[in-house]
This record gives structure tokens, C-alpha cells and sequence, in this order.
């Protein structure tokens, strides 16, 4: 563990911590694309599968029933919870999300470290984290301006894996033989679709005012 | 820390 993979991991925390605190306080969910959270509920669910059949520390167990729990209920609370659905914007969260799912899937199977039933699904779900984020990003461009907290949410999602990055930076410089291209040009890429959406947040950041 | 999968990172 080196402290830009901890920042990262607290920054992803905090990002789902933010939502939580959103749709459980405020009852709200505005702004909030379901289909992103799907895809990050599959995401999880594709990756964390050796949970049990691997333990690698407690912190990292613990971390991942975190992510688990936390995506699962979100995409429960903006499904059924009726306060909450009733702030969902389902006209406007049209992005066909089942169509990311079967292309990463068909490149999971094509491009792997190992052709094993656990790593393919594991690959499959590095490739389904980087596009995760764009019927968000959609419904953020259809909304225009959108409250502090999803703000919030979208910045620091986006910035984990960006303290990924620098992670992988440190571990390729201290560790002998630590090279994963694929994880690699996952992350950059995932971090990249952030890109425009980092202009303008720091811009009205800076401005003081919400996120439009 | 290394996982049997290779994968210690979340």
C-alpha cells in the first residue's frame, strides 16, 4: 500500500459515501444517472468475485463489501425507494448502458493477463469501470447545472482514479516486474472521460458558484 | 498481498 492508492481509495470512498449521504438525507436523487450505477454495481460484482476465495487484507475485504453494499443499494434506493424515485429523472437517462456491457465483455475475452473464468470477468469489469461513467456524464450535459453534492460525487469519482494513476507511477518504480498495460490504459482512459467535465467543475469551482 | 488472482488493489 503507498499513499497515492490510500488517497485513492479514500477518495472513491468518499465519492459513494457523498451519494449515500444525498439519497438517504435529502431523499433526492437529481441528477443522479441510474444506469452509471448499475454499471458500477456490475463493476463491483464482476471484480470483487474472489472475495472470498482470496483474502488479501482485512482493509481490502472490508473495502470491498463497502463499494458492494453501498452500489447495490443505491441502484436499490433509486429503483424502489419511492421518495427517491419519484426525484429520479428517467425521461432525460435515455444512455443505452446495456450497450458498453457486451462490447467490454467480447474485448475481456480477447484481451487478458490470464484466461481464467475470475480474471476475464476481473478484466471485464476494469473495462466496464472505464466507460461506467458516461450515461452520467450524458444526463449531466441534458440537466445542465446540477446541485453541489452530485457535483461532488462525479469530481471525486472521477479524481480516484486519477491517485490510481499516480499508484501505478510509484509501483512500476518500486516494485521489480509490477506491469499491468491493461489496467493501465484502463485507468487512463477512464480518467481522460473526466477530462471535460474537470474544466468545468474547477472553473465554477473557482467562480464560487454550483456546477453547470 | 498478493492475491492468488494476482489483484491486491481494489
Amino acid at each position: 500500500m503507498n499513499i497515492f492508492r490510500l488517497a485513492g481509495d479514500m477518495t472513491h470512498l468518499a465519492s459513494v459515501l457523498v451519494l449515500l449521504l444525498k439519497i438517504h438525507t435529502i431523499k433526492s436523487c437529481a441528477g443522479v444517472s441510474l444506469r452509471t450505477q448499475e454499471l458500477y454495481a456490475i463493476v463491483f460484482a464482476t471484480r470483487y468475485l474472489d472475495i472470498f476465495t482470496s483474502f488479501v487484507s482485512v482493509y481490502n475485504t472490508f473495502m470491498k463489501l463497502v463499494f458492494l453494499g453501498s452500489s447495490f443499494s443505491i441502484v436499490w434506493y433509486m429503483r424502489y425507494h419511492k421518495a427517491v424515485h419519484r426525484t429520479y429523472d428517467r425521461e432525460q437517462d435515455t444512455f443505452r448502458h446495456w450497450f458498453l456491457v457486451l462490447p467490454c465483455l467480447v474485448l475481456a475475452l480477447l484481451i487478458h493477463e490470464k484466461f481464467t473464468f475470475l480474471e476475464v470477468l476481473w478484466t471485464f469489469s476494469l473495462y466496464l469501470e472505464a466507460v461506467a461513467i458516461l450515461p452520467q456524464l450524458v444526463l449531466l450535459q441534458r440537466t445542465r447545472n446540477i446541485d453541489n453534492l452530485t457535483g461532488q460525487y462525479i469530481f471525486l469519482l472521477g479524481g480516484y482514479r486519477g491517485l490510481y494513476i499516480l499508484n501505478w507511477i510509484y509501483r512500476y518504480f518500486t516494485e521489480p516486474h509490477f506491469v499491468h498495460w491493461i489496467t493501465w490504459i484502463a485507468g487512463l482512459v477512464q480518467t481522460l472521460l473526466y477530462a471535460d467535465f474537470f474544466y468545468y467543475y474547477f472553473l465554477r469551482f473557482i467562480g464560487g458558484r454550483g456546477v453547470e | 498481498e498478493e492475491a492468488e488472482t494476482g489483484h491486491d488493489e481494489l
